[in-house]
């Protein structure tokens, strides 16, 4: 079993995008998938079809122990794809937790239960909301690897090198077996100069942690979400499925 | 003076640049404005100009106190347009806020100490996280009101209903006087079904409360960031700018 943190502190780079649709790609090439909804926004549940009277128990008795794995544990549209959804109430978490002596622990905790491992995920995908606070550095103590998606743009590389300093910290403290993942480009548009040089820029300062694949910028992706359906399901021919797919067989490949 | 936070707890919505270039466009005709970039990733300080050398004093000290208004507030490349710079000091903010007993006014008592409002701003726009922490709930308790840019995409949809319900705690518990100064469309393209949906579905939700102006999505103001300085003097005549200034000219009718 692979756990993968998706996170960037930079909002709106595609870490929900990229949780929904690598997750349903590696379902698609049967593995077991679970997604955990770590951004009190929902909008991983959302994408995935998981509506509101679906989430009376969440990411939150997650972390608190407050609900049995097997009532936390929903399926999707996707066959082989899981979610435990989230709702705003994981806002106060953050606060919640700061009083618990395992407060950086909890979500490690929660997914390494019993209940949970003879579940048999070979993959769990966890969405992290845009900020570095308790709940982001939860899901790098719990994972394996960190995947951080990167807009082409210029105010999400300047976010990197705090990302990489957390990542190192983490490592240090409470997760010594913590890697990157990779890097993989988002919403890049070739056409665009200012994309270009920070694709450029990103695979001058990461090298081969940047991913060989790259995900367009298209509006069939954008769309899914309105549909509560992974791309892949939404229109499996698309630009972005086809990427999406492209991503998951170089993530096995590593 | 006004005093208005740029918030919206989805990431990547346009709540920099919204903050650097109406910034700009007020400044531009006549008013003097004051950025506070309460975001620990900084980006409105660096679309400003501010290099790393000058963030010594930050709106982490502002909040506890701890620097001279004099130091505090810089000068930006652009006339009558200052800035109150942030770093990532700010992330550990909200943890340390937590035990002091004004912990939501913080901001609001240091904005109106005799210090800052000698200075004479007419604007104080706040540069608010991607979140509704304690550092967004400051900015809404020290504001008049709250500007919410608003991406036609389906996700950045599905959270307004959460921001509005903080807005109204907050009138509720700490700041009566708090109004919604409108609803921004951003990175608005035409021709995309989407985009023209879900603008139609905030005008039929909010009606007036949308403004007339809507900001176009175009390479010059994403570029503009990377040049540290605002599209308004990085491309005077270009789609972005134009739309800026009418926002600015709009706010400043209602
Ligand atoms: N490849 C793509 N092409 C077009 N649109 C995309 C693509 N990837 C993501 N988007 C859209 O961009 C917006 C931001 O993506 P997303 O919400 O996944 O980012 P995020 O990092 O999870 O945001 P947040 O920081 O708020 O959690 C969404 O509206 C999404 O539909
Ligand atoms: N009108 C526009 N046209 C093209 N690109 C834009 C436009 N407005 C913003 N952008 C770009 O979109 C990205 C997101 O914008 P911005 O960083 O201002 O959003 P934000 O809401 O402040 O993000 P965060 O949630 O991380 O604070 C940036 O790279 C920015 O340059
Ligand atoms: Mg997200
Ligand atoms: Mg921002």
């Amino acid at each position: 079993m692979k756990c993968i943190a998706v996170a960037n502190q930079k909002g709106g780079v595609g870490k929900t995008t990229t949780a929904i649709n690598l997750g349903a790609a590696l379902s698609e090439s049967g593995k077991k998938v679970l997604v955990v909804d770590l951004d009190p926004q929902g909008n991983a549940s959302t994408g995935l079809g998981i509506e509101m009277a679906r989430r009376s128990v969440t990411t939150y008795d997650l972390l608190f122990g407050s609900a049995a794995i097997g009532d936390l544990v929903q399926t999707s549209d996707t066959e082989r794809l899981f979610v435990i959804p989230a709702t705003s109430d994981l806002s106060s978490a953050d606060l919640d937790m700061v009083g618990h002596q395992r407060r950086s622990f909890l979500l490690r905790d929660a997914l390494r239960q019993r209940e949970l491992t003879r579940l048999g995920f070979d993959y769990i995908l966890i969405d992290c909301p845009p900020s570095l606070n308790l709940l982001t550095v939860n899901a790098m103590v719990a994972a394996d690897s960190v995947l951080v998606p990167l807009q082409s743009e210029f105010f999400a590389l300047e976010g990197l090198s705090q990302l990489m300093l957390t990542i190192r910290s983490v490592r240090a403290e409470a997760n010594p077996a913590l890697r990157i993942e990779g890097i993989i480009m988002t919403m890049y548009d070739g056409r665009n100069r200012l994309a270009q040089q920070v694709h450029a820029d990103a695979r001058d300062t990461l090298g081969d942690l940047v991913f060989e694949t790259v995900i367009p910028r298209t509006v069939r992706v954008s769309e899914a979400p309105s549909y509560s359906q992974p791309v892949l399901s939404y229109d499996s021919g698309s630009k972005g499925s086809i990427a999406y797919r492209a991503l998951a067989r170089e993530l096995e490949q590593r």
